[in-house]
C-alpha cells in the first residue's frame, strides 16, 4: 500500500481560530456585550499512528489502524471538539429590559479524535 | 442571511431578534457578573455549570432585571404617617414558556445612605402587599383583603434594600394574574412619631426606583447540556 503523504503538524486534528463578530451580522444595536467572541472550530487529520497529544479514543486509534490498512474501506476518524466552554451574552430584549444569558459549549477549547 | 440568521437566533433560545426602543443603563449586578465570567479562565472550574447561577446558588442560564412600571397612588387624604405609596409593577410576561423561575429579588434603591439625626424620631416603616382587584380601583387599604408580603421598620436607609420575592413571582407564573405589589412607607407610629411632624419622613426623598431581578432556567436549553454531560 502507497506511503500515506507526510503529515504535517499543521494538517493534524487541532482547533482553528474563528472569531464571530455580531456586529458583522447587524446585532449589536441589541447584543450589548461581547461584541463579538471566539467560537473556533476543529479541522486535521487524526492519522496513523495516532499520538497521545491527538486526544483519541480507543476505538479512533482502531479506527486509523483500519484505515491505514484499508483506505477505501473504512475513513479516518473525524476531529471533533472534546472540550467546549460557555460565553455569557447581555443583550436588550424586545421590552427593553437588559437580560444577561449563559450559553453552554459555545467556544471550542480543545479537539480530538 | 436571514434563514441562517432564524436559526442562530433560534440556537440561542430568541423567537426573533430583538429590537429595543431604547438602551437603558446595564444594571451592575449584571455586569459584575458578565464581568466575572468573562474574566475566568475556561478551564476554571469556578466557571461552574451554565445551567446555575453561582453568585445566588440558584439554578438559571438567564438572569434579567425588570424596571418597575407601575406609579405612585395619590388616593384622596393621606394618611397621617403615610411618606409614599407606589405601585410596582414587572411585566413578567416576556418569559418564555420553557423558562423555569427560580429566583426573583426585588431591590428598592435610594440616591443615598441617609442617617437621620437621633432627634428626627423612630425611623420608617415599610411594607409590601400583593396588590388586589379592589386596590387598583380605589384607595388601597391592607383590610382590603390585600397580602401582606413584608413588613419592616428601619433607621438608616441604606442605598438599596433587598427582598425575595420568589414565591410571589413563582404564583404569578403559576396560579395567580400578576395584579403588581402595592409598597407603603411610612413614619415609624412609636411615640416619638408625634415629634416628627412632615420631618420623618425627608430621607424618604432619595427614594429612586425599584427593579426585580429574576433567574430562569431555560430547561430546553439546559436539559440538552446536562444530558451531554452525562
Amino acid at each position: 500500500s502507497a506511503e500515506p503523504p507526510p503529515v504535517t503538524p499543521s494538517s493534524l486534528c487541532k482547533p482553528r481560530r474563528l472569531y464571530i463578530s455580531f456586529s458583522d451580522v447587524g446585532w449589536e444595536n441589541w447584543i450589548i456585550a461581547p461584541q463579538g467572541y471566539l467560537a473556533n472550530y476543529c479541522l486535521g487529520e487524526c492519522p496513523f499512528p495516532l499520538t497521545a497529544e491527538l486526544n483519541s479514543t480507543n476505538h479512533a486509534i482502531l479506527q486509523t489502524m483500519v484505515h491505514s490498512l484499508d483506505p477505501e474501506g473504512t475513513p479516518q476518524p473525524c476531529c471533533v471538539p472534546v472540550r467546549l466552554s460557555p460565553i455569557s451574552i447581555l443583550y436588550y430584549d424586545n421590552s427593553d429590559n437588559v437580560v444577561l444569558r449563559h450559553y453552554e459549549d459555545m467556544v471550542v477549547d480543545e479537539c480530538g479524535c | 442571511l436571514s434563514l441562517q440568521e432564524s436559526l442562530l437566533l433560534k440556537s440561542l433560545g430568541l423567537s426573533t431578534k430583538p429590537s429595543p426602543k431604547t438602551h437603558g443603563p446595564v444594571p451592575c449586578v449584571l455586569w459584575r457578573i458578565f464581568q466575572r465570567r468573562k474574566t475566568l479562565p475556561s478551564t476554571s472550574k469556578d466557571l461552574g455549570d451554565a445551567c446555575r447561577v453561582e453568585e445566588f446558588n440558584v439554578p438559571g442560564n438567564i438572569i434579567r432585571v425588570f424596571a418597575d412600571q407601575g406609579h405612585f397612588i395619590h388616593n384622596g387624604q393621606p394618611p397621617r404617617l403615610l411618606c409614599l405609596r407606589k405601585r410596582l409593577y414587572f411585566n413578567l410576561s416576556v418569559l418564555e414558556e420553557d423558562e423555569r423561575l427560580t429566583m426573583a429579588q426585588l431591590e428598592i434603591k435610594f440616591s443615598h445612605n441617609s442617617y437621620p439625626s437621633p432627634s428626627q424620631g423612630q425611623g420608617l416603616e415599610l411594607r409590601l402587599y400583593r396588590s388586589s382587584r379592589l386596590a387598583l380601583q380605589g384607595t388601597p387599604a391592607p383590610e382590603r383583603g390585600q397580602k401582606l408580603l413584608v413588613e419592616r421598620s428601619f433607621v438608616q436607609l441604606h442605598k438599596s434594600l433587598v427582598f425575595d420575592l420568589s414565591g410571589v413571582a413563582k404564583d404569578w407564573r403559576t396560579h395567580s394574574r400578576n395584579l403588581g405589589l402595592i409598597l407603603e412607607i411610612t413614619e415609624s407610629s412609636g411615640d416619638g412619631a408625634s415629634a416628627l411632624g412632615s420631618g420623618g419622613c425627608t430621607s424618604i426623598n432619595s427614594f429612586l426606583d425599584t427593579s426585580l431581578l429574576v433567574v430562569t432556567l431555560s430547561q430546553q436549553q439546559c436539559r440538552a447540556s446536562r444530558r451531554r454531560r452525562r
